[in-house]
């Protein structure tokens, strides 16, 4: 007798890709959704100013002092294409959409 | 003031497109 029977306990399906984690639809006010720290920043900033047109990129700089100013143009372009802000009274001048 | 309104409404929208 030589086979020492190699116990082969049928095809066992290596449980791969089992759970897709199907969950957290709504998601809407996550704190951190996809941006940089850099784009957090700015966003919070913006989102927390009180001015009705918004807070100029001058303004930003100041708060931000160790970011150049072509990071925080880049950060604010990255966030207005995505929707989180918009500019108002001109380009200079950032306001948030979701600080109703 | 238009123009800023057509940029609330432009960026909400790509904000909704996102969150859809």
């Amino acid at each position: 007798r030589k086979n020492l029977m190699a116990a082969s306990r049928g095809p066992q399906t290596l449980s791969a890709g089992l759970g897709e984690v199907g969950g957290y639809g709504g998601g809407s006010s996550l704190p951190v959704n996809g941006l940089t720290a850099h784009q957090s920043q700015v966003l919070n900033l913006i989102k927390s100013c009180p001015v009705p047109e918004g807070m100029s990129l001058q303004e930003l700089k100041l708060q931000l002092h160790n970011m150049s100013m072509s990071t925080i143009k880049q950060a604010v372009e990255f966030l207005s294409s995505e929707g989180h802000i918009y500019s108002t009274v001109d380009d200079d001048h950032y306001k948030s959409t979701d600080a109703e | 003031l238009e123009r800023i309104r057509r940029n609330k409404e432009a960026a909400l929208q790509r904000l909704a497109d996102r969150n859809v």
